[in-house]
């Protein structure tokens, strides 16, 4: 996955996503394609989260699934989680959870509760970095105001290391993989560095929806296991998403 | 660009998305969080009922062949749908009518759901 937040030089953010899933779970020879990456786009959705028919949040999903990976409080947030991989795992978690101890939460319910109650970037971001979770997960969380974007690093019980918006100091975006972003990503697998090239390139002064779709089309950022990208302006409390697919030759991942 | 990870120069003039990288436009639909949980997956899991019985199936046939025994199938149709209570309502709730609505087994909903931790097995 790559998902990152930026903000033009009117202070509008911009929030965009490729969600990528399926890897080691069966490639299909003849067309050159990841089995389950190809079974989860048909089930891409959008959907628009009413109540007292009002929208109370919007996101992109996969149907049957309940949780959240991609979503937004229109004109209050955004929110895309990202896999994170560490040895001290979901498996770990799942296994207190059978063996009784639950206070830890699911990665996804609890970005659904976020993105069902919370009222605010920085309600939002406290739940993210402080709910003890059963599995280690990335949470970018954009917000409505110039400045508000952050990239969660969660373990299972901690936030480490947040990295922050920064205008002045030139960071007019921040954009996360699947690895911590004071480490290298690895090298069989780095689409951090082409992604910020690219968004270099773009420039702060000519960001915007359509530019950043590009980005995200760009290969090896776009790849064999990218299902969808969203995009989400949170001024506009707007969210658009397409079903994307990688022509050879294309990085399996 | 022709060898791996075949890095593209950076593509300009995509949007509005169309052509070779573009597949397909995403459906909208409305869940009402006033409906009883059970009944708010209704109408997206009846469009898409195919849809994720075909997905589902992948993933059993992936399991099958780590365990051809079909254990692990056994396990995930017998064993998980013992913890739905334990997982936080409503979405144990969601997950029973989607379940019926679809007439994959509550098991298999559940894996669905809970992949995420699973996969970092």
């Amino acid at each position: 996955c790559t998902s990152l937040v930026a903000e033009d030089p009117r202070g509008n953010l911009i929030h965009a996503r490729n969600l990528d899933f399926g890897l080691f779970l069966g490639w299909d020879m003849k067309n050159h394609s990841w089995v389950i990456t190809e079974k989860l786009k048909p089930l891409v959705v959008n959907v628009d989260f009413r109540r007292n028919n009002k929208t109370v949040f919007k996101s992109t999903n996969f149907a049957g699934y309940v949780g959240m990976l991609t979503g937004i409080r229109p004109y209050l947030f955004t929110l895309t989680m990202n896999e994170r991989f560490s040895l001290d795992g979901g498996y770990i978690g799942v296994l207190e959870w059978i063996l009784g101890k639950r206070d830890g939460r699911w990665m996804s319910f609890l970005t659904r509760s976020v993105l069902e109650n919370a009222t605010s970037y920085e309600e939002a971001k406290k739940l993210l970095s402080d709910t003890k979770l059963l599995a280690p997960a990335y949470f970018i969380l954009g917000g409505n105001q110039s400045g508000e974007a952050c990239i969660i690093t969660r373990s299972r019980t901690h936030s480490l290391n947040p990295l922050e918006l920064d205008v002045k100091q030139g960071r007019w975006y921040v954009l996360e993989t699947n690895y911590d972003h004071w480490k290298k990503p690895l090298f069989l697998d780095d689409r951090r560095t082409p992604a910020m090239k690219c968004m270099n390139q773009t420039t702060q002064t000519n960001i915007s929806i359509k530019t950043v779709y590009d980005v995200l089309s760009t290969k090896p950022v776009l790849n064999k296991l990218t299902t969808y990208t969203t995009l989400m302006e949170v001024s506009k409390g707007n969210l658009e998403s397409y079903i994307r697919a990688c022509p050879n030759p294309c990085m399996p991942w | 660009q022709f060898v791996p990870p075949y890095t593209e120069d950076c593509r300009t003039e995509m949007y509005p998305p169309r052509g070779p990288t573009f597949q397909s436009a995403v459906t909208w639909y409305t869940v009402n969080l006033d409906s009883p949980p059970s009944k708010r997956w209704t109408e997206i899991i009846t469009d898409k009922k195919d849809e994720l019985v075909s997905m589902v199936q992948a993933i059993k046939d992936l399991a099958d062949a780590f365990v051809p025994s079909g254990r692990l199938e056994e396990l995930i149709d017998k064993a998980l749908p013992m913890m739905i209570d334990t997982l936080p309502y409503p979405f144990n709730e969601e997950m029973k009518g989607i379940a019926t609505a679809s007439g994959v087994p509550l098991g298999e909903v559940i894996l669905f759901n809970i992949f995420y931790e699973i996969f970092t097995v």
